[in-house]
This record gives structure tokens, sequence and C-alpha cells, in this order.
């Protein structure tokens, strides 16, 4: 059977104007900017701490918005990958 | 078989013997040691100013056998989010992985404690990122951790190897990647070591992992001792090489560093060969730092090699690689990379010919082949794209299928090289077939790219399906990497072949040793003639000769070398060892110890013999350099310490003790920041603190050592006033005033014990202490009297006993 999804109150987004705009976006939907990730420009990493840390399913709430908001151009929640040391 | 080598290195540490992978230790047998680590290392390169990271579940820095070539700037807690990438102990050892795997590249060489690394002079760092939640964020973060500083990034994990996962890196990731061959070493490109799988026994591909499936990554698989498959090896097209590692229980075992500072022969499978592969890549950097990303494969492909590796499906590719499913283009050898690095020169760049085929569905029937072709110009119409020489080829397909285990995938080149792209997989049951899933093949390096491509697709079904259900081809995308023009002929004849090794020059000094000029008897001693009609030397002087020689000069027209003991000869230069006496014309001796000199005295050095350094500040050779020196074993000098250090060992910034105002970290001198502010390890200054901490190891909140004046202490943040559930309190030995937790189920209170003020929802407070509103409801008076007389609301443990029913029926 297909592995179900575990997502996580983690987030990927993709923001221009820099990292001052990204806290703006962040603290407006109740994230927690983490930073740039990695070497990857525009890309921020957002931290939720009122979204369950590992659950099943999406979870829907004030923080969801942020899908809709002009000023970001991709998000995605992340979700667990299972990787095994070798 | 390697003959046993009469100059054996050898180490003092514990395993040195155990390491057959490394040398031979048995003078009467012969032995396994086509990796030819050892000739690398005899010819000078120990990985030294290279930097590998390894992407695990955290390294034990400070492990005997690692401490010394640790860096803590190749390392991060992605896990953490701090700089120290330490593994989380547990009974149980599980985050052993990466400690194991940092040994094996840069354990540190004759420290008398368990292994040499295969670049024992390489920094290693760690980054622990597989002790939490893996997702993509933490994968590209991973990836892309100072990627102009690490050079090399090794991973010996990935997607489950259980033969029915397909899974690979996420988008951000694939940007990590992406983003490090671009830009990761200053532009020539980071280089990612990966492991291939484990899962043979579970009839595992390796190219159903995205991560050895790409090209940027180096995957690396394994071979027993004896040139077997080990049962946990996967087979794929993707493998580049092969090192060696565990097998079968006879089969002998590699042995590397452990946690809590141990050492373990344990099995290793492929995860220890890619951190093997990265100490050869290191080994080949030191030779020349300046190869790309590209350029450490070409390497690879070059001068990997079958030798007694088994496998029934080696083959030779039409441009003479000898490839296999298994082994990649072979076993790894050390020599010849560093041999072959230090005369490299970069490849010509990297191109990309994509070819899509037609929209059409072509159906896949069981029992029967699906060949699909594209022939391609290798895009020779477009200059930015055309690809003659080929690297990697990619395919992309998108297969619709009712079993996914059932297919098998080969591509035929139009040189007529067949690569199995899949195998099938039994215990692949998923119905999600093949979405865009990119398969890669090296068996077709250095061929041409031109002429008719045929995607070949098998579909055997292993049990019962519906026959009514039908495999489909949907589109399929060729994509060819490599160059316009030949990847060495275009630079020239510098790239010979990989195993016509270059001797390496004699040392100068050897051959200087044994000419020792007597003090005594002086140069023009007379001596008597013998008649000589021919012509002179053009080193002799205007007394002529008695022979064509040098050593036939009567008087010379530079400098004699030499006396009548060991013979004289008339030179240009002095040779190392000697100084030119201009008024005497005679090469006379330096001081022991001295190469080069400009007197006799042993203040008159210029340069040092083997074994001995030069010390600048004495124009002296020394065996050992003063404090706030370091010896260069290269340039035989003493070096002085970077300015923040005290004492180093082996380069400048690596120190060993700091100045005053600074302090170690790890293995560099950083400013002690006064109180308020904290290192910034990424701005490498001193940086504010929170304002609710005196001292702090980062600027958040949480991460005070000691409050702000006015500032509480409660659970590792400093507060202003107490939260409630807390109360304000002093704690023995520490200065500051801290919140301590008020008893369980209370509010609010006063102080310790039985001091609350307001309970939790679902207490009451009954004598200042918050008791479960579910009380008993049956106390008669004679059980209250007996509550009351044995004073049971007094005991804490009694206090749910019916205490509030007593206590209210008085």
């Amino acid at each position: 059977s297909p592995s179900r999804n575990v997502f996580t109150n983690h987030w990927a987004v993709r923001i221009t104007g820099g990292r001052e705009e990204a806290d703006k976006l962040a603290s407006k939907y109740g994230f927690t900017n983490l930073g740039q990730i990695g070497g990857l420009d525009d890309h921020y990493h957002f931290h939720h701490s009122r979204v369950v840390r590992r659950s099943t399913f999406v979870t829907k709430g004030t923080h969801s918005f942020i899908h809709l908001d002009p000023k970001v151009h991709w998000i995605q929640q992340q979700v667990v990958k299972s990787r095994v040391k070798r | 078989y390697a003959r046993n080598d009469l100059n054996f290195v050898y180490f003092n540490d514990p395993k040195w013997s155990n390491m057959w992978y490394i040398h031979c230790n048995d003078k009467n047998s012969r032995c396994r040691s086509e990796m030819n680590i050892l000739a690398a290392w005899q010819r000078g390169y120990t990985g030294r100013n290279v930097v590998v990271t390894i992407l695990d579940d955290g390294i034990e820095r400070n492990h005997p056998d690692l401490a010394q070539n640790y860096d803590q700037l190749a390392s991060y807690d992605v896990n953490g989010n701090d700089y120290d990438p330490t593994p989380r102990y547990d009974s149980s050892n599980e985050n052993k992985h990466g400690t194991r795997c940092a040994g094996e590249v840069a354990a540190v060489a004759n420290n008398s404690h368990c292994i040499v690394g295969v670049a024992y002079n390489a920094r290693i760092g760690g980054i622990r990122m597989l002790d939490g939640d893996v997702t993509d964020v933490v994968e590209a973060k991973s990836l892309g951790i100072r990627p102009d500083y690490i050079d090399i990034y090794s991973a010996s994990w990935g997607p489950d190897d259980d033969g029915k996962t397909v899974d690979g890196p996420g988008p951000l990731a694939k940007q990590a990647f992406e983003m490090g061959i671009k830009k990761g070493r200053k532009g020539l490109g980071s280089i990612f070591v990966w492991a291939s799988g484990n899962g043979g026994r579970q009839g595992d591909h390796c190219s159903c992992d995205g991560y050895t499936n790409s090209i940027y990554t180096i995957s690396v698989s394994s071979s027993t001792e004896n040139g077997n498959k080990p049962w946990y090896l996967e087979v794929c097209s993707s493998t580049l090489a092969t090192t060696y590692s565990s097998g079968e229980f006879y089969d002998r075992k590699i042995v590397t560093t452990d946690l809590r500072q141990r050492c373990t022969d344990g099995h290793t499978g492929t995860s220890v060969s890619a951190p093997m592969v990265a100490g050869v890549i290191a080994l080949a950097l030191e030779a020349n730092p300046l190869i790309t990303w590209r350029d450490v494969q070409h390497l690879l492909v070059k001068t990997s090699r079958p030798v007694h590796l088994k496998a029934n499906d080696w083959k030779t590719n039409a441009a003479g690689h000898r490839v296999s499913h298994l082994y990649g283009f072979g076993l790894v050898d050390a020599e010849a990379m560093v041999v072959e690095a230090k005369k490299w020169k970069n490849v010509p760049p990297q191109h990309t010919c994509t070819k899509m085929s037609d929209r059409r569905t072509r159906y896949i029937r069981a029992d029967q082949k699906l060949n699909a072709t594209i022939t391609s110009t290798g895009c020779g119409e477009k200059a930015d794209q055309h690809v003659v020489y080929l690297e990697h080829v990619v395919v992309r397909v998108l297969i619709v299928h009712p079993r996914r285990g059932d297919l098998e995938i080969s591509l035929i080149s139009p040189s007529g090289t067949r690569s199995q792209l899949l195998a099938r997989r039994l215990f692949d049951n998923s119905n999600q077939g093949f979405r865009n899933w990119e398969f890669m093949t090296v068996h077709c390096w250095g061929e041409k790219a031109e002429g008719q491509w045929t995607l070949e697709i098998s579909d055997s079904p292993s049990q019962l399906r519906n026959p009514e259900v039908l495999g489909k081809l949907k589109e399929w995308t060729l994509i060819l990497y490599g160059t316009s023009q030949h990847p060495y002929h275009s630079h020239g004849s510098q790239h010979s072949r990989s195993r016509m090794l270059e001797i390496p020059d004699p040392s100068p000094t050897q051959d200087l040793r044994s000419p020792e000029p007597s003090q005594g008897p002086p140069e023009h001693e007379e001596e008597e003639e013998e008649e000589y009609n021919g012509t002179c030397d053009s080193e002799c002087g205007d007394q002529g000769c008695d022979g064509p020689d040098a050593d036939h000069c009567l008087n010379c027209i530079h400098f004699s070398l030499g006396n009548l003991k060991t013979g004289r000869t008339c030179v240009s230069h002095c040779p190392l060892g000697y100084f030119e006496d201009t008024e005497a014309r005679r090469c006379r001796r330096c001081h022991r110890g001295c190469e080069r000199c400009v007197g006799r005295n042993s203040n008159e050095c210029l340069s040092c013999r083997r074994g001995l350094f030069f010390y600048v500040e004495d124009n002296a050779c020394v065996e050992a350099c003063p404090a706030g020196y370091f010896a260069d074993d290269g340039q035989r000098r003493c070096m002085k310490c970077h300015e923040n250090c005290l004492t180093c060992v082996r380069d400048s910034d690596r120190c060993t003790a700091c100045n005053d105002g600074f302090r170690l970290a790890g293995m560099t001198c950083v400013p002690e920041c006064g109180n308020g502010t904290f290192f910034n390890l990424e701005e490498m200054k001193c940086s504010p603190c929170h304002m609710s901490c005196s001292t702090c190891t980062g600027p958040r909140m949480e991460e005070c050592l000691q409050c702000a004046q006015d500032f509480l202490q409660q659970d590792w943040r400093c507060v202003q006033t107490c939260s409630p559930g807390y109360y304000e309190g002093e704690a023995a030995g520490y200065p500051q005033r801290i919140c301590r937790k008020c008893e369980d189920n209370c509010l609010r209170c006063q102080g310790p014990g039985a001091s609350c003020t307001q309970c939790k929802d679902g207490y009451n407070l009954v004598s200042r202490t918050c008791i479960l509103n579910a009380t008993c409801n049956n106390a008669d008076e004679v059980f209250c009297e007996m509550v009351k007389s044995n004073r049971l609301c007094e005991k804490k443990l009694f206090r749910q006993f019916c205490c509030k029913t007593c206590l209210m029926a008085g």
C-alpha cells in the first residue's frame, strides 16, 4: 500500500524582496522565519509552533491563508521523508 | 594481486595491521592492495587542505582519531540548528553512523589510536541531519552548507532499500545539488559522493534511488575482498566506481572509528564505500585543487579498473571503457587518481542535449518487449547544446503500469551499448508507475551521442494480473550530457593512459647525502698530468683538462665540487647542501641539516634537509618548531601560526592554544566575546545576545547562559517576572534568581510545597494544595474521624484521600 504522507509544521516558501519581506510575511500568518534555505536565494524556512508537529493530514487554520498571499510565489508544507542509513 | 610492498609504511595505530584494503601485512602472501592508497600516500598525498564533510547523524568530534582533523567550519547541526554536530547518545548507539564514515575519510595517522583514514590529513566535519524528521528543507540545507569551504560532501543514506520504494530528492534538494555544482568550491563545483543502496537481498535497484541516480552524485558500490558481489549490493547503471567493503562472515571487514571513542570492524555495507571514495578524491584534490566536479567523475571513469571484481556483465563500451552494472568502472585506484589529477586539464564545458519522444501512447504488453526509439543528432544544430562525446545519459519516462515491479527497462546507445536502467523488483507492487522518473546510465561514457537510441521495456508478470490492464509508455525524453570537443584530446597529450604512472622525482637530498667534502685537502692539489689533446668540458678553466668530462678539468670556470677522495668536478652551480664560495671558486658544505645556505654556520641556512624545518628567526634548521610556529612538511619550514593562535599544528589556522582575548572553537581561535555578546560563526564577529541575557551562545532568548540584571531564569529563558505556575526563588551556588515550578496542578503559588494560591481547572485548593475534584463522596463520620485522627491530610500521599470531604464535614 502506498505510504501516507506525514506533514510537519515546517514550510518552504519562495518570496522575493529579501529577508525583511519574508519576516513580515511570516509574522502576518503566525510563522517564524528560520532563515534562508542554504544557498537558495528567495527560499525561506518557516515554522509554525501552533500547528501540530507531525500529522497525516494537512492542518487548516489561519496560517493556511499564506498559500493565497500574492507575495508568495511558491510554498510547500514539508513532508517527512523516510531516509535510511546504509 | 599486488606483491607485498618492501617500502612498507608502518603506522602505530592498533588496527593498522587489520587494514588489508590499504596495505599488505603478511610478507609471505599476496594481498589486496589494488586501491593503491599506500602508493598515493607515498607520492606525498594525504588530503592536506582538503575539506570533507559527512552528511549523517552527526560525528563524534572529540574522538581521538578525529579531533585533530575535525573542522568546525565544515560542520553544522541541522537537527538542532547549531554548530555542534555531536551525535545524540543513547543506549543502542543508534547515531554511530556518521562517526564511522568520518573515520574512513580522515582518521588521524600514527596516533596510537584505532585506524588510519584514507586521507588522514584532510579536514573532516559532520552535518547532523538524520537524527530528526528529514524533509526537503533539511536535505537542501544540509547539501548547501558552506559550499565555498567544503570540498566534498559524503552521504551514506537514502530512501528505503526495500525493493519497492522509488524516491529521490525533492525540489529544494535538487536545486541545492544544482547550486552546489554550479557555484560550490568557488565555481569548480561541490563534489557529492553517495553510497549506492544496500537492498540487494530485497532485489532493489539503485536506479530507484534518485540520489545515487543523479548526475551530480558519485555513486559508489562495494566488493568483497575476493571480488564477489556482496549480499547487500544493488545493481544499477548509475554506479560509477567501487571500493572494498564487508561481505560474508568469512570475508575480512573494514575497520573504522566508532561512537564513544572506540573502533569497530562491524558490517559496513556500501556506507563505508562512499567515504573511502571521498578520501581518494581528497587525495586527488590535494594533487590538483583546480579540478572541477566533472573532472573528478572523468578521473574516476578513467582510472577505476575491473581488476579481479567478478561480474558476468563486464563489457567494453564503444569508447573502450570496461563497465559493469555491479561495479561501474571498477575498483578505485588512488595512485592513478593522484597521478592523473596532477597533470589534468579541465574537461571542456558540459553541454546538454534533450530530445522528447512523440506523445503517442505505446502499450506495454506482458511478456513482450516494447521498443521505442529516438534519433539524436546530439543537437549539432545548436552550438551551446552540441554533444558529441557522452558523459551521463538520462532517460525521463512517464509510464503507467498496474504493477511497477514487473517492469524491466534497458537503453541501447547508437554504438550498441546496452544499459539496464531497471531490473524487475519482486517486492514492488505499486500501481503508481513512473511519473517523470529519471533513470541514468554512465555506461555510454565517452561514446558518440549521434544516432539512434532505443528504449526497451519488458513486462513480465510475477503474479496473476488482470490481463486487460496494460502498462503504457506515455512519453519519454532522452537527455544527453557531454562535450562537443573530445574531453582529453582537445588539450593536447597531457592525458596519458592512466596506468602509465609518472615516476616520482628522486629526492635531491637523497642524491646529495653522500658527497661529504673533506675540510682538509686543498681543491687544487697537484696531480700527475697525462697527455690529453681532446676538447675539455665547458666548465673547465684556463688550465685545460686531462679528459673530456667535467671531472677531468684541471681548474674550473665557476666552482669545483668534491675532493680527491670522493672525486672532484666542475659545476656551474653548487648543488643542494653546498654554498658557493665565489672567492675560492669552491662549493663548500653547509652546516649539517641545511639544504641551502650562505655560509658554514648553523645560522646561515636558507632551507633545510628532510626531517628538519627552517626557522626564519634564527636562519637555522630545527627538529621541532618553537611555539607560535608549525612545521610545514611540504616547505620544510617553520611557519607562523595565525596571529590569534598561541600554538598550532599543520596549518596556521589549526590552533591548539590561543592568545589572550581568544578562545578555541574546534581548531580556530575566535575572540572571547564580552558580556552581552557571543561569537557569531556566520559573521565571524561578536554579536549581541538577546536583551534578556548577560551571556549566551546565540542571539535568541532561548540561548542565554546567564540572565541580564533584573531578569530571572525560567526554563532556559530569561524573564522579567515569573510566569504563572512558577515562583521566584534562589538556586544554591547560583548567583542569579530563578523561577521555580510550583507544585503539580498548581496554577499560582507563593513558594515551594503547599503554598498554592490558585489551582488548574479540575482541581480544588485545599490547605494551599490542589487536589482533584473527583473526591470520594461516601465518607461517613467514622471514616472522617479515622482520616483526621491519623492526620492523613497532612501527608502528601493521602491528600487525595477524601480529605476535601472530611474537611468539609468539619
